[in-house]
């Protein structure tokens, strides 16, 4: 048998298209297989994709039949899954993998000679960080494959300015089969090891092509806003630059309860320390540390001095861990901290307040119900600036922290017990750390436009974009102006953009690179994402509605959402067996396979913890 | 560059060019009470051994000194600083700027309205050439607008005329260009000949612009301007 038979299973080719247009990717993974033993043989096909993105269609292709997967209503497929399960006939398709992922894995018996074709489409919308757009691949074939490939095109009506493409497994042979070019706006990255590239070594059977593959790209901002319509659809992107960083008040509100002992703390403080390096002058913090009580490094917003910061780098390196967690209380101290500031003008006058809240575990001391945390932070803050929520681990209710910052301007990311965990939470500042406009709104003529997509951001920060979606009322409209108002640094700015409409549609539908409705499916994944989002914060019938709205666009947009699942019929031995592959929630990870304790007074555990989870 | 001076009272305008080599820097508005000034640095053509080689303004400095201002403006980039603390635009950029004591409306490729203090604004126009023209490249035009609001200092080759100016003009004669009639003026004293021409105005029509007839001092407006026009060089933009 040759190297590519494994198990009776030989994969002819793996191919995984991606086509990038206006930053919305559309990206097919196909293989196909062939059962060469003499016996029915299990194939299984396994995509690792981001967890931002949507599935949007899966089929499997066996001796010429088709079994689609269909979407449909997640309890409408709960319903027919739990009947499969009665029969103990299912499995879930899609679990959470790692920091970026969700896998989704099938796998069939096929019989003795079979083929079998899986094709997987998943869409996603790639967001501007840190000054780049990027799409990340992982790779992980079971066996040698005889062709294997990776073929993107993105189409940029901007202009390409940058483009990259790497590999964890890069090798110097591999290198020469990996292809990056860019021209005006089009860009394109290839990759095709043969079939020895792929050995991990010289007689091997086993791949090599195990890790991740990154491609990379930025558009060129000689303006700052661009507005791209196709089919009665319009998005606008908009990033200004080089416009001065506002100056920005940071609190940061650090849980040094008794479980941040050992590693944690100790990389809370690597990451506080080099955050103190990147201060700028005319920026003012403080430290809010919370156990069981609260302690403040300096009673009033401090100056980031040179000296101020060498005194807050003394005092980070001598936290200590202890107690239990009152988030509530360090909350509320950073936020009257912030409140006193501005109304006593000790702050500039341009400048903007933010509070990063780090925590491992859950409010256990103090006010501990979460409803009443949340209601208590709501209305001190009150819409004045944003609440960063940083969860360490898993040990804690992300759903809460996630709640609370969405409902006050800002957003939860989790924190991973890894080695690089300080990396992760500087990571995090520098996202935060440089907001060039605050109060960001965009306006269009109210008569024109309908469906907009959020057009208000307390933030614009740099290296990132807002982007805007929405439909044209009026499809014979010719023109109309959209305008970003924002505070700068130094000034009031009102950006303005005039769209030719006709001429802007033509230019893009003559453009060969464009998938149809791309500009309509990336207004209803923004919008989908959007209400998801805010679904989070609402109750009662708001919350209904924003479901219901939800559910309709995923439904119709074929979108595997939380709200919806995929069905997948597949046949075993002549019966058919239904499978689901619904979309897993950060909120709840993999159930973890340790126990943790949460309070303990004045008497940290002996050594730390260790525990896996699911991924 | 060429200068357009209208003269309200006398419904007619002045005109003169200043011809300096390429790279040097002249003082047009200086007006030390309210601590507005403005200079311009000179371009030439793409093409450096060209016989009566044209100058334009390429880059053009507005400094408002009681405001910590500053605005550079070249053919590229609009650059504001107030203090040390700077922000960038294109002219790709269709912007308003508003802050304390300044207005700054930039119009996509067309011209940047600066209106500083109380209400005296400059209208700066982008004058875009097609880039593959052998000899020519962008360069930018002046306006003033409500120059009355400048004090009564304002000087520089600009600023001297916010200032009511009196000529007159006599024995109107045939020109060596007979459609062009040589005159004589006296102004400031001095007796000058003039000649009867044409001048652009781009204001409303940055591509064809509007012809504005005017009476052309020879010479770099010797006899018109106080002074030499050397005397206006500077060595910074601000």
């Amino acid at each position: 048998l040759p190297d590519t038979v494994l198990n009776g299973i030989e994969v002819y080719s793996t191919k995984i298209s991606c086509k990038v247009t206006s930053r919305f990717a559309h990206n097919v993974v196909v293989t196909r297989a062939v059962n060469r033993a003499d016996t029915a043989k299990e194939i299984s096909f396994d995509v690792e994709l981001p967890k931002t993105a949507f599935i949007t269609s899966f089929t499997m292709t066996i001796d010429g039949v088709t079994y689609p997967g269909n979407i449909k209503e997640k309890e409408v497929a709960k319903k027919q899954y739990d009947k499969a399960v009665s029969q103990g006939k299912t499995a879930g398709l899609v679990k959470a993998s790692g920091r970026k992922l969700e896998k989704f894995t099938v796998s069939v018996n096929v019989a003795a000679g079979s083929k079998v074709t899986f094709e997987l489409i998943y869409e996603e919308l790639l967001k501007r960080h840190l000054g780049k757009y990027e799409m990340f691949l992982k790779i992980q074939p079971k066996q040698l494959i005889n062709h294997f490939e990776i073929e993107a095109d993105i189409f940029e009506p901007q202009g390409i300015s940058s483009l990259d493409a790497e590999a964890t497994f890069m090798t110097n042979d591999l290198l020469g089969v990996l292809t990056k070019s860019f021209s005006g706006k089009k860009g394109h990255v290839s990759f095709k090891p043969t079939l020895d590239q792929q050995r991990s070594c010289s007689n091997c059977t086993t791949s090599l092509l195990n890790g991740d593959f990154t491609i990379t790209y930025d558009v060129n901002r000689e303006s700052p806003a661009n507005v791209q319509i196709v089919n009665g659809y319009f998005v606008h992107f908009f990033a200004p630059k080089d416009l001065p960083v506002v100056p920005k008040n940071v609190v940061f509100v650090i849980d040094v309860s008794g479980s941040m002992y050992g590693r944690k703390l100790v990389q809370t403080k690597e990451a506080l320390l080099k955050i103190l390096e990147d201060m700028k002058e005319e920026d003012y913090l403080n430290f809010i540390l919370f156990s069981s009580d609260v302690t403040v490094w300096k009673d009033t917003l401090i100056k980031a001095t040179p000296e101020n910061l060498k005194e807050a780098k003394d005092f980070v390196k001598n936290i200590q861990d202890q107690g239990m967690t009152n988030i509530n209380d360090g909350l509320m101290r950073g936020i009257k901290m912030l409140n006193e500031a501005r109304e006593a003008n000790v702050i500039p006058k341009r400048s903007t307040s933010l509070i990063i809240m780090l925590t491992d575990g859950e409010a256990n001391v103090g006010e501990s119900r979460v409803e009443k945390i949340q209601e208590n932070v709501r209305n001190a803050i009150e819409g004045k600036f944003p609440l960063y929520n940083l969860g360490f681990g898993y040990n804690l209710n992300y759903d809460f922290l996630e709640k609370m910052a969405l409902e006050n301007h800002g957003l939860a990311r989790r924190i991973y017990e890894d080695s690089d965990a300080d990396l992760q939470m500087q990571g995090f500042y520098d996202e935060v750390a440089n907001p060039l406009l605050v109060d960001v709104e965009v306006q269009y003529p109210e008569n024109a436009i309908a469906d907009i997509t959020q057009n208000n951001y307390q933030h614009f920060y740099d290296g990132s974009e807002i982007v805007v979606a929405g439909r044209l009322v009026d499809q014979d409209l010719n023109s109309f102006t959209a305008d970003v108002k924002g505070q700068g640094a130094l000034n009031d700015l009102t950006f303005t953009e005039e769209v030719d409409v006709k001429e802007t549609e033509k230019a893009l539908k003559e453009q060969k690179y464009i998938f149809g409705d791309f500009i309509e499916r990336l207004w209803a994944y923004l919008t989908i994402q959007q209400l998801l989002e805010k679904r989070k914060n609402v109750q009662g019938e708001e919350k209904e509605n924003l479901t219901a709205q939800a559910l309709e666009l995923s439904l119709k947009y074929h979108f595997v959402t939380p709200l919806t699942s995929m069905v997948v019929t597949k046949p075993e031995d002549n019966i058919e067996q239904e499978a689901v592959a619904d979309k897993p929630l950060e909120g709840k990870p993999e159930p973890i396979t340790s126990s943790y304790a949460t309070q303990y007074h004045h008497q940290p555990p002996a050594k730390p913890y260790y525990y896996v989870d699911g991924d | 560059p060429h200068f357009i001076i209208r003269v309200p009272e006398k419904e007619d305008a002045l005109c003169f060019n200043i011809n300096e080599e390429p790279g040097v820097v002249l003082n047009l508005i200086r007006d030390p009470s309210t601590g507005i000034s403005i200079s311009g640095q000179i371009i030439g053509e793409k093409k450096v051994n060209v016989k009566n080689q044209k100058t334009y303004f390429g880059r053009l400095g507005i400094v408002n000194t009681r405001a910590d201002l500053k605005i550079e403006v070249t053919t590229q980039k609009i650059t504001l600083w107030k203090g040390l603390d700077q922000t960038n635009f294109t002219w790709m950029n269709t912007v308003m700027v508003k802050q304390e004591g300044l207005s700054l409306q930039i119009n996509r490729k067309k011209n940047i309205v600066v209106s500083i203090g109380d209400g005296v604004s400059f209208v700066i126009i982008l004058h875009q050439v097609w880039k593959n023209l052998p000899y020519h490249h962008d360069f930018l035009g002046l306006y003033t607008v409500d120059s009355h609001r400048m004090s009564v200092q304002t000087h520089g080759l600009l600023g001297q005329f916010f200032h009511p100016i009196d000529f007159e003009v006599f024995d109107v004669r045939p020109g060596s260009d007979p459609s062009k009639p040589d005159a004589t003026m006296m102004v400031k004293n001095h007796k000058l000949t003039v000649t009867r021409g044409w001048q652009k105005d781009y204001r409303k029509d940055p591509r064809h612009g509007s012809e504005v007839p005017c009476w052309f001092i020879h010479n770099n407006g010797a006899g018109l301007i106080d002074g030499s026009h050397t005397d206006y060089i500077v060595s910074d933009i601000f």
